[in-house]
């Protein structure tokens, strides 16, 4: 059994929008206290995590299952969500599907079908950082923004107790500093000297699901993969991308 | 030039 009712069906949106940027089907891994899923991007080059707390939930009720979806298909039903519209996700059993149930003006239901995806019993892999960087969304998303006038790709420095986005490309540059004291910044806690350079698009479908004022944790190192972390409608989302690395 | 790694090239 599962059934889970969520308040706001628009934010629950946000959260398979951010993984179906990057993933095309995930195996939702439900039991008693929540639900979760991890997936690697067909390239093997990002990881999307997901956290939902069963307290994330109005109702909360499920035993173990496994609940493979096509993110696509997902999405469409999502993009039909009303602004006040409850969401209800309940397992079929008998007829092999997730009903994905809108409560608004009037109950629109979808059944949604279940592939066998497997669940990957992939972890987010505890790598230690240097760097740990509490940015708001909104101005780490306009640094992306900036940097992608000039190239595909960016690199994330920390630099004498700065953060930096910085972008090179044939012809022109972009940079956008953060200090310790901008606003922007809610923390940071450095210990060392550190650059990596990331593709571009990658990080932008990783930020997508944030609002401007959501906080981003941003955990960095040299040549290594990033981590960016932050919350949506009580889900905790956790990202990891592998860099691009001078050959 | 730089090259796009894979995330199991650090996870070995």
């Amino acid at each position: 059994m599962f059934r889970a009712v969520i308040s706001e069906a628009k934010e629950f949106k946000k959260v398979i929008d951010a993984a179906s940027n990057l993933l095309d089907e995930i195996c939702f891994e439900v039991n008693e206290e929540g639900i979760k899923a991890r997936a690697m991007d067909p390239s093997h080059v990002a990881l999307v995590s997901i956290d939902i707390p069963k307290e994330a939930f109005e109702e909360y009720e499920a035993d173990v299952h496994d609940i493979g979806v096509d993110l696509e298909a997902f999405k469409k039903i999502m993009n039909r969500a009303k602004a006040k519209d409850k969401l209800i996700l309940e397992l079929d059993e008998e007829k092999n599907k997730l009903n994905v149930i809108f409560k608004g003006a009037a109950t629109r239901k979808f059944a949604l079908a279940l592939y066998d995806v497997s669940s990957s019993n992939l972890q987010v892999p505890d790598i230690e950082y240097p760097n740990e960087i509490l940015i708001k969304a909104g101005p780490f998303v306009d640094a992306l923004k900036d940097a992608d006038l000039v190239n595909d790709h960016v690199t994330l420095k920390v630099e004498d107790g700065k953060f930096i986005v910085y972008a090179k490309g044939d012809l022109n540059e972009s940079e956008t500093i953060f200090e310790e004291d901008s606003e922007s910044i809610i923390s940071m806690n450095i210990g060392e000297n550190a650059k990596s350079t990331f593709n571009l698009e990658y990080l932008r479908d990783m930020t997508k699901a944030a609002s401007s004022s959501d906080i981003l944790k941003i955990y960095l190192g040299t040549d290594m993969p990033v981590k960016i972390e932050y919350d949506v409608a009580g889900a905790n989302l956790t990202f990891l991308l592998a860099p691009r690395i001078e050959s | 030039k730089n090259k796009q790694v894979k995330l199991s090239d650090f996870f070995r």
